[in-house]
Order: structure tokens, then sequence, then C-alpha cells
């Protein structure tokens, strides 16, 4: 027997939003340590790990590990009929072909249930191990969906390059090129408003806009994103769900052969 | 011409 009721059901919405586009079908993992889901799109070039702790749920009961495959897509469509204010408990009984989402407002006089039809789904999980990365860039996460949308304009992939004197995304196009440089800039108001780099070494990568462009649909998640670069390895960018656990996002670069 | 790698080049399943 499953059941996680979570108060703040709008998070759920906004994971359900951020993930539908990359990745079709998917095993969510329910175990005491929480909700889980990792899913590559269909070409293998990025990864989605996602975690929803379980002491961020106001009740959690998972009596044993559970994988459900679901239709992202049929997920989304359920989940949109929640309002952004109701409380969303998920149930579902060990065995069973059928996840239940029950939806209620918050003040109680409307309660609705959706049931979907759970799918098989045949996953590969990639062991992906904790990493000191090159350098980690953090920066509002409405800041970095700019970027990529106003680069994508203009080409095809991105070169991030970050050196002492900030981080730089590139691209060029058949109608030109852009660059736009971003400088630490800690003095701000606001701590979500800052751009900070942590650089042990200059690190530059390139990357295929399309996949960003999809990840900052991320961004209602959270205020700030971290993007985490070591040369020749998948850059990992991350919305923190707040005092919950994270959306990441692990993309393979394009490397010279 | 840089080639897209995939994502299971860089780790193993498991």
């Amino acid at each position: 027997m499953l059941e996680l009721r979570l108060v703040q059901g709008s998070l759920l919405k906004k994971v359900l939003e951020s993930i539908k586009e990359l990745v079709t079908d998917a095993n969510f993992d329910c175990s005491s340590t929480g909700f889980s889901l990792q899913a590559m799109d269909s070409s293998h070039v990025a990864l989605v790990a996602l975690l929803l702790r379980s002491e961020g749920f106001e009740h959690y009961r998972c009596d044993r590990n559970m994988s459900m495959g679901m239709n992202l897509n049929n997920m989304a469509k359920m989940l949109k009929c929640a309002g952004n204010d109701d409380i969303i408990t998920i149930k579902a009984d060990d065995g069973g072909d059928t996840v239940t989402f029950m939806f209620e407002s918050p003040t109680q006089d409307k309660i609705s249930d959706f049931e979907m039809k759970l799918m098989d789904i045949d996953s590969e999980h990639l062991g992906i191990p904790e990493a000191e990365y090159h350098a980690i860039v953090k920066m509002p996460s409405s800041e970095f969906a700019r970027i990529c949308r106003d680069l994508s304009s203009i080409g095809d992939t991105v070169v991030i390059s970050v050196t002492k004197e900030g981080v730089k995304f590139s691209t060029k196009g058949d109608i030109g090129s852009a660059n736009i440089v971003c400088r630490q800039n800690t003095s701000v108001d606001k701590p979500e408003e800052a751009t900070v780099i942590d650089m042990n070494e200059p690190v530059s990568l390139t990357f295929a806009l399309r996949y960003m462009n999809s990840f900052t649909k991320a961004t209602p998640l959270s205020n700030t994103v971290s993007i985490s670069l070591s040369n020749e390895l998948p850059v990992v960018v991350e919305y923190k769900i707040a005092e919950m656990g994270y959306v990441r996002f692990y993309l393979a670069p394009k490397i010279e052969e | 011409n840089r080639n897209q790698k995939s994502i299971k080049s860089f780790y193993s399943t498991v």
C-alpha cells in the first residue's frame, strides 16, 4: 500500500510540466527515502533525475518499494485537473495496475479522484556517481531560461565557458553569432538574484540548445538554477524543489570526434 | 564538427 499526501500539490503539477516534454514514459520509484524517478529521453542524450524526499510529504506511507510505470503526458493531464492550491494524494495498492490521484480543495469542499492505468516500462537505470565538478554556476533560473531562449533563435548549440571572468554562453548560426557573459554578482539585494561562480578549473563545453530549452520548463520550480560543468562530462542542470528535493537534468556534451 | 554523445557512454547501467 502506498499513500503519499502532498499539501503543496502545485509542486507535483510543476514537476510534471518540467519533465513531460523530455520523457514520454517513466517508472516512478517509491521507497522509504522518497518518491523518485530516473529516465532518459528517447534519443538517450539527456537524463532526468527527480527526488521528492519522504519528509516533504505531510503523510508518507510506502509499505514496500514500488515502481510504477506511467505515461507522463497522461499523468500531466490528470494533474492539470488539480487546482493550484489543492492537496494531492497519490495512492496505489501493492501489485495493482492503477494509481489514484486524489485532489482536495484547501477548504475541503471539493474532493476528486482520478484513477490512471499503470504500464510496464523496461527502463535502464544509470549509476551516476557523486562528482567534483570543474565549475558550478548558480544563477537566477529565469535568467538562464532567457539566455537559452534567446540563443536558440540564433543557433542550435551553445558553448558554455567558465573562466575567472564569468560564464559565457555562445552560439553561431546562419544569420550570425551571439555571446552572453554573466559575471559573478553577489552584491545584489536578494540572494536568489545572485550569480555565483565556483570555479576550480576553466571549462568549456558544447551542448544542444533544444535540450537546454526543454530543461528550462522547470523554471517555475525554483528561483535559482545550478549548472555543474566538467570537461568532457555531462552537464548537470539542477532545480532545487523547496525542502523536498530536486529535479536534475544531465546532458551529454557534443564532443569533437 | 562536433558529435552528440549518448548519455549512456558516460555512466554504467546498474
